[in-house]
């Protein structure tokens, strides 16, 4: 399996929506 | 034109500081906690760096992935977590390593309050994981060394232990029972372990909000490669989840922000808080029912400087992607792998190169330039969804004269 590793995910606001079925991504949200 | 083609930066910005720095404000109507690195000067559980440090971290990463895929090879045989424990087990038992997360589960560390009066308990959070867990007094078989008092059930007005009958011990997939309660067990895949009663307490994640009855594993037998903190935060998509548990108070919404550099603060947010925000890009997330801890992404595509890469989505396809905060570098099928860092390669090779770095191959030495010309590499998704990397996220800052490129390959397709 490929994985989106913590590095890749630096400095943006990362969400999870699970009963939506949503990943979102903001950029900078830190 | 210029922002979606390349970046700018000095070398020195992508390292972190001396101190901590870029403290997150609260927002009223968020329940967000302060989130760090725990090898950084904002971390109350920091150690001094040796000199072998980074390559120790990737190599520990390697060892953290081989375990994911160890998880759900299992799963998709048919074992993996989804069958009760085979074998009855006290608190002081070895477990198989067949549930709980894995080693190097959380880079990243939050500080939550657990018990009445709460007390902190300084946790890595990991979407890797599902039962949360905190090393518990008296310890009766084995605990490592925490920055944290150690939690005492006898002294908090809320805690009670979990009853086998429950069905919060059926939901766990429970290791044993003992004299009635219910025994938690998670493994990690260097060895690591923590055994012990599953319990329940009030778990204040700020000093204005709390889980009442949270389901945690009070931890009798712990021992691994844990740092100073005192236990895992489980934000996984399974049952035994602090996700699931408070579906109904944060409608299973959460968000974090990982900080650009271990000298800055981040924050892990629960409820609606984002949702609305225009600028956030969604996609799909991708469940399986097999494992169910884990959140997938549907992967299409890479480019580099604006351009996409010419990679067949059969590639990405073929084994799926999983989001997770407890994996540091990317890990890509082997030919995707190759066509980005041939494009990587393409675009800086006006720098001299740099000896590789554990699973890092493609390193650079920008000693004397100050600034480094960094191409832009954008993730894609279906419905035209383009995440643009931050620099940060492009390359992995060794030191000074080491910046490589952050990406690493599978080792097969189908891996």
């Amino acid at each position: 399996v490929g994985i989106l590793g913590n590095v890749q995910q630096r400095t943006f606001g990362v969400l999870y929506d699970v009963p939506k079925k949503k990943i979102g991504f903001a950029a900078g949200g830190c | 034109g210029e922002s979606r083609s390349h970046h700018k930066v000095n070398v020195s910005s992508l390292l972190p500081r001396k101190v901590c720095s870029n403290s997150i404000d609260a927002l009223s109507n968020v329940t967000r906690l302060r989130l760090v690195h725990r090898h950084g000067p904002c971390s109350p559980a920091v150690r001094r760096r040796r000199s072998n440090f980074e390559a120790e971290i990737l190599a520990r990463d390697q060892l953290h992935v081989g375990f994911l895929r160890q998880r759900i090879a299992a799963a998709e045989l048919g074992g993996g977590g989804t069958s009760p424990a085979s074998t009855r087990a006290a608190p002081s038992t070895k477990i198989p390593a067949r549930s709980g997360a894995s080693v190097s589960a959380g880079d990243y560390i939050v500080t939550v309050g657990l018990g009445t009066p709460p007390k902190a308990q300084t946790l890595f959070f990991d979407t890797g994981s599902d039962v949360t867990w905190v090393q518990c007094q008296p310890c009766t078989v084995s605990c490592y060394r925490q920055l944290d008092q150690l939690f005492d059930p006898a002294s908090s007005a809320t805690y009670a232990n979990v009853t086998c009958a429950s069905a919060a011990c059926s939901d766990l997939d429970a290791l044993d029972c003992s004299d009635g309660t219910c025994i938690y067990g998670v493994s990690y895949g260097d060895g690591s372990q923590s055994v012990g009663f599953y319990s329940s307490d009030a778990l204040a994640l700020t000093p204005s909000d709390a889980v009442p009855r949270f389901l945690f594993g009070c931890g009798q037998a712990n021992e691994g490669l844990f740092g100073l903190a005192a236990g895992i935060l489980g934000l996984g998509g399974g049952r035994p989840s602090l996700v699931t548990q408070t579906m109904k108070k944060y409608n299973g919404v959460f968000g974090y922000c990982l900080p650009a550099s271990a000298s800055d603060t981040g924050y892990l947010a629960f409820g609606d808080s984002g949702s609305t925000n225009p600028t956030v890009k969604y996609t799909n997330m991708l469940r399986d029912a097999k494992t169910p801890t884990f959140y997938f992404i549907n992967l299409i595509g890479i480019s580099v400087a604006g351009q996409r890469l010419r990679i067949p989505p059969s590639v990405f396809a073929k084994a799926g992607t999983l989001i997770d905060s407890g994996t540091v570098i990317t890990r890509l099928p082997p030919a995707a792998y190759a066509s980005l860092r041939s494009a990587f390669r393409g675009r800086m090779s006006r720098y001299k190169k740099a000896p590789a770095v554990s699973i890092l191959d493609t390193c650079y030495d920008p000693t004397g330039r100050g600034e480094v010309k960094l191409p832009a590499v954008a993730l894609l998704f279906p419905g035209d969804v383009s995440v643009n990397l931050a620099p940060e996220g492009i390359v992995y800052t060794v030191n000074e004269s080491r910046i490589c490129l952050a990406f690493a390959a599978n080792d097969g397709d189908d891996d």
